[in-house]
């Protein structure tokens, strides 16, 4: 039957109701919510 | 001893890297000096060095107060290492070479350790190097290697770039979770990594997807192999969800993976798990609007991306086996003999072990059933751009009576796995759910299976029913063709023997 | 009996590393207990998001003296706020969505152009730049200012409708905003693209 995603969603920062869809595998913590403890730096650039 | 010089050597990188920056002349110097004295001169003493740096590096872990900075030689081996990869003179043997090379060492390392200490093995180390490895590489490769002064080594490594990902992906299949159950949650973190699976999906022309697709046909294959319906083991179950956030996280980024990899991604997901079954396939490109599947007014054929075939990336073409042949010859001109070596060679000689939802064995090749059926809805697209729709969508074309045929003459069993088959291409608006929409429907309706009409339909109530009544997500093309199928003749529907036979289900059609 | 077996290098790694292939080729159909207590164990250490961070081996101290001279102003920037409204603010990638960008949202110019001056190199230099950016300030490549367009509607019955002017951000001296001369000349290219 499986589960109601909308907490697994929201965990994930994916809002189904926002026109705007946003990345969030760029800012990916961890693959389960006990693991994701902090915010992870992602990837940028800083020109010279 | 040689192993305790190179020790002295890697410990002293590790306190240089945490006092200069990684771009400073002495930093620079170091590793000229490394090569030209010897430590690095040829691969084996690569290979000393890397073993040295690594197993001090991982005993560096065990001894460090947990509170404290735990990685510091880990991370200093992960910067040493990208570094080489920058700087080493690669004439005599490529960046590939080494990297694997790199990443073989590693293997080893990590297969000793594990197969030593079994139950005491701590993944996070080997996490680390891979993690850190991926960030160092990130920081590298900004804006097209901008930061790499020298214009020839630039270029280089632009060039390189998708091999070190590809390459990262082959090591990362080499510790799948049924090789190595002690890094399973490790490795679950890696392949979702930050640095690694944006950018894998990311690569231009797709160029990582048939590595990444073979990493997650790893992790589903682990899920399904230990899932059993009576015990399955806790961690299983952390296993499932992490796989279920990640799954869900590339479907909201992007979306088109599990659009054009749907068939190979379900070969490998057990039935039971019919959810994140449903969340594949009712992925849809981003661009592709979704009408409302319960508007009562919708006409499939007017819908502008019902004309579109759906985009396919594992062509099943290479899973037809032997029946390649007989399948096209059948489209090209069908006949009872052709129709026979086809059902022939869905039988298996061996039961196969599934967990199916009502059943646990399998007698015929359900891959195949699977790969057949899409191949068949991926030319009945291209026959109708070729001819016309009418060409497919008639009940005496070939490539209705192949299913047909496959319904009429097989088992139970093989009806039951061919209806699955067609129901898995009901997902977003595209030529092949308009065409499998009206392939199920025919089934349903046709007079001409006599006796065996009831089984059929029981058969396409029941697999239809039982993609709605999972929580979300529902594809799309299930619910337009089960409102269809209401909608046409919801009076007889429910006075069939089968819905009436459960009560509960009888109520659900009743109330939809 | 494969010589490799043999190589003193490849020993004894290879040989375990041998042993995990046998659960590829010939899955257990069952978990033996030696596996559930592996997968345990790897479930008791999985790594989590500070495991998964960007690894700071070396720090560079800050870039610049840091500024505690009397000379330099107390208050705050007193300019007409930049502020854009949410809804007009460019869609949002995923960078706004993180906690420290919201907070240097919040910030005010003063701490944003401390942060970026001064923490050269740093994921907290980029993401001020990202969030002065999104106020409308533009960054300068050749003299390294930040400046900002002003433009102010002039009454009706004027032959111009609005009047534009600079304004660049003094971050050597003075540590004030301070309006360009009439000779400044806006030309794209100097600027960056954030």
């Amino acid at each position: 039957i499986g589960i109601d995603l909308s907490s697994v969603l929201h965990s994930l920062g994916i809002d189904s109701e926002s026109n705007r869809r946003s990345r969030v595998l760029d800012t990916f913590q961890s693959p389960w919510v006990e693991t994701s403890r902090c915010e992870v730096e992602p990837r940028f650039f800083v020109p010279d | 001893t040689k192993a305790e010089k190179t020790a002295l050597v890697f410990t002293e990188w590790v306190k240089l890297i945490q006092r200069l920056d990684g771009d400073d002349e002495t930093v620079l110097e170091f590793i000229r000096q490394m090569i030209e004295k010897g430590v690095l001169q040829d691969s084996n003493g690569f290979i000393c060095f890397m073993k040295s740096a690594l197993e001090l590096s991982v005993n560096s872990f065990k001894e460090s107060d947990p509170t404290s900075e735990v990685f510091i030689a880990i991370d200093s081996l992960s910067k040493l290492l990208i570094k080489l990869i920058c700087l080493l003179d690669f004439k005599q043997s490529s960046r590939e070479e080494f990297l694997s090379l790199m990443f073989s060492v590693v293997t080893l390392v990590f297969s000793e350790d594990q197969g030593r200490n079994d139950t005491s093995f701590n993944e996070r180390p080997y996490f680390r190097l891979f993690s850190s490895l991926l960030c160092d590489w990130e920081a590298l490769r900004g804006h097209k290697f901008v930061k790499i002064k020298d214009p020839a080594c630039r270029k280089e490594l632009v060039n390189f770039d998708e091999s070190f990902y590809n390459i990262f992906a082959s090591f990362l299949h080499v510790y799948q979770p049924i090789a190595f159950p002690g890094f399973a949650f490790a490795w679950i973190t890696l392949l979702s990594h930050r640095m690694f699976l944006p950018r894998m999906l990311r690569l231009p022309n797709k160029a990582g997807w048939s590595k990444l697709l073979l990493l997650f046909t790893d992790l589903l294959n682990f899920m399904a192999h230990y899932t059993k319906r009576t015990e399955t083991h806790d961690a299983v179950t952390v296993v499932y969800k992490g796989a279920l956030r990640v799954i869900l996280a590339v479907s909201n980024d992007v979306p088109e993976f599990l659009v054009e990899n749907h068939y190979e991604l379900l070969n490998n997901i057990p039935p039971i798990y019919m959810q994140l079954r449903n969340i594949i396939l009712s992925s849809a490109p981003t661009k592709v609007v979704i009408p409302d599947p319960y508007d009562p007014n919708i006409e499939l054929h007017d819908i502008e991306a019902c004309q579109v075939p759906a985009a396919i990336f594992y062509d099943p073409v290479q899973d037809l086996k032997g029946l390649k042949k007989p399948v096209d010859n059948y489209l090209r001109i069908p006949s009872s003999s052709l129709m026979r070596t086809i059902l022939s060679g869905l039988f298996r000689t061996e039961l196969e072990l599934d967990t199916g939802i009502g059943y646990e064995t399998t007698n015929v090749d359900v891959k195949l059933i699977n790969a057949i059926t899409l191949h068949v809805g991926i030319e009945a697209a291209l026959e109708k751009d070729r001819t016309s729709a009418n060409a497919i969508f008639n009940t005496k074309s070939s490539y209705f009576t192949l299913f047909k045929g496959l319904i009429t003459e097989g088992s139970t069993e093989l009806k039951f796995h061919v209806i699955q088959a067609i129901a898995n291409q009901l997902r977003y608006p595209n030529a092949h759910t308009l065409w499998f929409n009206y392939v199920i429907k025919n089934l349903f309706y046709s007079d001409e299976f006599e006796e065996q009409q009831h089984d059929v339909q029981e058969i396409i109530i029941r697999t239809v029913l039982e993609r709605i009544i999972t929580n979300k997500p529902h594809c799309w093309g299930i619910v337009v063709t089960f409102v269809d199928i209401l909608k046409s003749d919801s009076s007889s529907l429910a006075d069939l023997s089968f819905i009436k036979d459960v009560p509960e289900i009888e109520l659900i059609i009743k109330n939809l | 009996e494969n010589p490799v077996f043999k190589n003193p290098l490849f020993s004894p790694g290879l040989a375990y590393w041998a042993q995990t292939k046998r659960p590829l080729l010939q899955p257990f159909e069952k978990m033996p207990p030696d596996m559930v207590s592996q997968l345990e164990s790897s479930l008791l250490n999985c790594p989590d998001s500070l495991d998964a961070d960007t690894p700071k081996l070396y720090q560079a101290p800050l870039s610049l003296p840091h500024p505690t001279s009397i000379f330099f102003p107390n208050e705050p920037i007193r300019l007409v706020s930049t502020e854009t409204p949410e809804e007009s603010r460019p869609a949002r990638d995923f960078y706004s969505r993180t906690s420290l960008a919201r907070i240097m949202s919040k910030f005010d110019l003063d701490t944003l152009f401390m942060v970026f001056y001064h923490y050269q190199g740093t994921y907290e230099q980029f993401l001020a730049a990202k969030e002065l950016s999104n106020r409308g300030w533009q960054f300068n490549k050749i003299n390294r200012c930040w400046l900002f367009k002003e433009v102010e509607k002039l009454p009706p019955g004027n032959e111009k409708s609005e009047e534009v002017s600079w304004r660049y951000f003094d971050y050597q001296k003075s540590w004030l905003a301070r309006r360009c001369g009439d000779e400044f000349v806006y030309r794209q290219e100097d600027f960056e693209k954030i």
